[in-house]
């Protein structure tokens, strides 16, 4: 239970991570395009 | 009267304390003599006995640490006769610490030996410490013991460069009803999979754990060590076995042997008794190889004890404590490339690109103890554990809510408001609220999204470390009727 408990949270900062990485190199992109 | 044996040489060898000595005050017994560093739970001293000279390791464990799990580190010492695992002399209370008192291992563990000399292990080092190692595995496996953390910071060199097992912290021992256990124990990186699957594990995963800590030896780092911990935790049971870096630099022989080690499967993973019959192990120089190493990792210990002993300037104080900070240059020995140097001190990049500090790896090594036994036995009677996890929030979500307000952001734009329907879109999968954050914002939201993890993590575990308290209460009540044992 402590292990579900503990993926639950890993999973969730992992996606959350994820969205933060592809927000940032989208951002990135973004700004190359217009420069 | 001390039971004592006699050696070739004519000092006394201290076996056992007698009932004699355990009724007396331990500093009756003892000399301390100096500190030698901090274990998993207290310091560790050492001290001599008066009566016969010999130098023994002193445990100071304050009682309020858990002392069921020193109780049992003490009983699987205590049972453990065998020149490849660290003795266990007797105990004391000592107003508020116990002291437990243990052979001393004049060479230090390995992982202190890599660090101080800032250079990994050779390949004949290496079989060398390997060999002593799985004896005492045998002897332990044997005896139906399993270790559970063995690591390099866990095996114990003596001074004539003897390998001995120590940390039983969080050994177990298997009974005939119970061949197999479910408790996750043991150390992220040198975890086996079966023990992070919960799927019942036994002896050969201290094999699974020796493996790692070969790669450990050569490279100086187990597998994964720059990915967070419970990340690696969902890697090692998906993953294919973890190898060398670059196995091109190590022998046939050892990297057969690292091979047999980290078989997934635990029904096809050789046993110590098998691995002792390797090529690689067979053909393991005498311990006389390790003398260079011991006599260098010394001389560095006393240059850096003289040095901090020289820093009184306030200045300087901040480098004293160089031993625990230490993430300087260290040299790879083993394999061809005896040139390689290896930076500690730098970020690195992890297997999923994710940067991670290298000096953070200390802390992060530390031991894990998830799903203890106590806990084994409440699950059958705590009907609220097997009701789904209730949603949390997210710390890293009030991490950012705090550093929000701290700038004064208007709660709209924030996403991390108080404002529960705020806080609960990113667990819905929309993300759409980063819009309104820079650049520099979403960057600093990644960068601190580990620490919260951690604390998050550090939460549940105070959580289910508070449904344990009452027993270990019940213990410690116990214990303190009884001064001495």
């Amino acid at each position: 239970l402590f292990m579900k408990e503990l993926e639950r949270i890993v999973k969730l900062y992992e996606a959350y991570r994820q969205v933060l990485i592809t927000e940032v190199e989208t951002r990135k992109q973004r700004q190359q395009w217009y420069s | 009267m001390e039971t004592v044996q006699l050696r070739n040489n004519p000092r006394r060898h201290l076996k056992k304390l007698s009932e004699e000595s355990l009724n007396k005050q331990p500093e009756e017994v003892f000399d301390v003599l100096e500190k030698l560093g901090e274990g998993s739970y207290g310091s560790v001293y050492k001290a001599s006995h008066k009566e016969t000279s010999q130098i023994v390791a002193i445990k100071q464990i304050p009682v309020e640490s858990d002392l069921q799990e020193i109780i049992k580190e003490i009983s699987i010492m205590q049972q453990c006769d065998s020149p490849h695992v660290v003795k266990y002399y007797g105990s004391y209370f000592k107003n508020t610490d116990l002291w437990i008192v243990m052979e001393f291992c004049g060479g230090g563990s390995v992982s202190d030996i890599i660090r101080l000399r800032k250079q990994t292990l050779n390949e004949d080092e290496i079989a060398t410490i390997l060999q002593s190692t799985l004896k005492g595995l045998e002897y332990l496996h044997f005896m139906r013991k399993i270790h559970r953390d063995i690591k390099a910071g866990n095996i114990l060199l003596s001074c004539e460069g003897t390998a001995k097992l120590a940390d039983f912290g969080v050994a177990g021992q298997l009974t005939d009803t119970m061949a197999k256990r479910n408790t996750v124990i043991g150390t992220p990186f040198w975890m086996a999979p079966e023990v992070i699957q919960e799927i019942g594990y036994n002896c050969v995963a201290d094999i699974w754990s020796l493996g790692i800590t070969a790669i450990e030896m050569a490279e100086g780092k187990p597998p994964y060590a720059e990915i967070h911990p419970m990340r690696a935790i969902f890697m090692i049971p998906s993953n294919p076995p973890p190898t060398f870096r670059k196995p091109e630099l190590w022998s046939k022989d050892f990297v057969d042997f690292i091979n047999l080690c980290l078989v997934k499967n635990p029904e096809l993973r050789s046993s110590a008794t098998e691995l002792l019959q390797h090529p690689f192990i067979k053909a393991a120089k005498g311990e006389s190889i390790l003398r260079h190493l011991l006599n260098a990792a010394q001389d560095e210990k006393l240059k850096r004890t003289e040095l901090k002993q020289r820093e009184v300037e306030p200045e300087e104080k901040e480098n004293v404590n160089e031993d625990e900070v230490d993430v300087g240059t260290m040299v790879q020995a083993g394999g061809k490339d005896l040139n390689t140097m290896k930076e500690l001190g730098t970020m690195s990049e992890g297997a999923d690109g994710t940067m991670v500090e290298k000096d953070k790896l200390e802390t992060q090594m530390g031991t894990m103890l998830i799903n203890d036994e106590d806990e084994e036995e409440e699950t059958g009677t705590m009907k609220q554990c097997t009701e789904p996890a209730q949603q949390a929030k997210p710390s890293f979500l009030e991490y950012f809510e705090q550093k929000e307000n701290q700038f004064g952001t208007p709660e709209k734009t924030s996403p991390t408001s108080t404002d529960p329907s705020e806080w609960k879109i990113p667990l819905n999968g929309d993300y759409s609220f980063l819009k309104d954050w820079s650049v520099a914002e979403v960057q600093l939201k990644l960068n601190s999204l580990d620490p919260m993890m951690e604390r998050e993590i550090e939460e549940i575990h105070h959580k289910y470390q508070a449904k344990r308290q009452p027993i270990l209460e019940a213990i410690e009540s116990k214990k303190r009727r009884q001064q001495n044992f």
